[in-house]
């Protein structure tokens, strides 16, 4: 464990944190995507399947457990909860997350660092959370409106995978044989896919106006 | 197994 890699897990912690704060508080998932939620609750399901097999430390359980527990619950609020439901605005959110998941599967079975079941679904879990942001940054720029625990929520979850690229260059340079190409890419696509919305967040930050994206 | 010791990471 690194100083880089604590502060993403805590970066990535917060994010839920302070989702879970506004809908459970506020009662309320107004401007964010269920279908990245989703993407989400895929991404921890197929990254985690080790937690029953594998033990590293508590923390390591603690957080998976954390953050599948989190993604899941988010996601049973914005469907079944009856205040939150009402407030998730179904037609904007129209991006089909489908199409995203078949081509990480594909590409899964493509690229991968072994061909085995974990393997794979493992390495579909990057790839998938790499793109998993979409449907909620195309949501963000239909909605004028980015109500400020919606935008934290996207800063801190895009901030968490840049922390983790300073990890692994951090891991490179200090642990021999440390290489993992696939991890890589796809954490440095995922980062990237954040620039814009960084962009506009800082200046909106600077300016201290309304976070308002470009249509 | 090197990728192993990648599955530490969340």
């Amino acid at each position: 464990m690194n100083i880089f890699r604590l502060a993403g897990d805590m970066t990535h912690l917060a994010s839920v944190l302070v989702l879970l704060l506004k809908i459970h508080t506020i009662k309320s998932c107004a401007g964010v995507s269920l279908k990245t939620q989703e993407l989400y609750a895929i991404v921890f399901a197929t990254r985690y399947l080790d937690i029953f097999t594998s033990f590293y430390s508590i923390y390591n359980t603690l957080m998976k457990l954390i953050f599948l527990g989190s993604s899941f619950s988010i996601v049973w609020y914005m469907r079944y909860h009856k205040t939150v439901r009402r407030t998730y605005d179904r037609e904007q959110d129209t991006f089909r997350h489908w199409f995203l998941v078949l081509p990480c599967l594909l590409l899964a079975l493509l690229i991968h660092e072994k061909f085995t079941f974990l393997e794979v679904l493992w390495t579909f879990s990057l790839y998938l959370e790499a793109v998993a942001i979409l449907p909620q940054l195309v949501l963000l720029q239909r909605t004028r409106n980015i109500d400020n625990l919606t935008g934290q929520y996207v800063f801190l979850l895009g901030g968490y995978r840049g922390f983790y690229i300073l990890n692994w260059i951090y891991r490179y340079l200090t642990e021999p044989h440390f290489v993992h190409w696939i991890t890589w890419i796809a954490g440095l696509v995922q980062t990237l896919l954040y620039a814009d919305f960084f962009y506009y967040y800082f200046q909106s930050w600077k300016n201290n106006k309304k976070l308002q994206l470009p249509a | 197994r090197p990728s192993a010791i990648n599955k530490d990471e969340l």
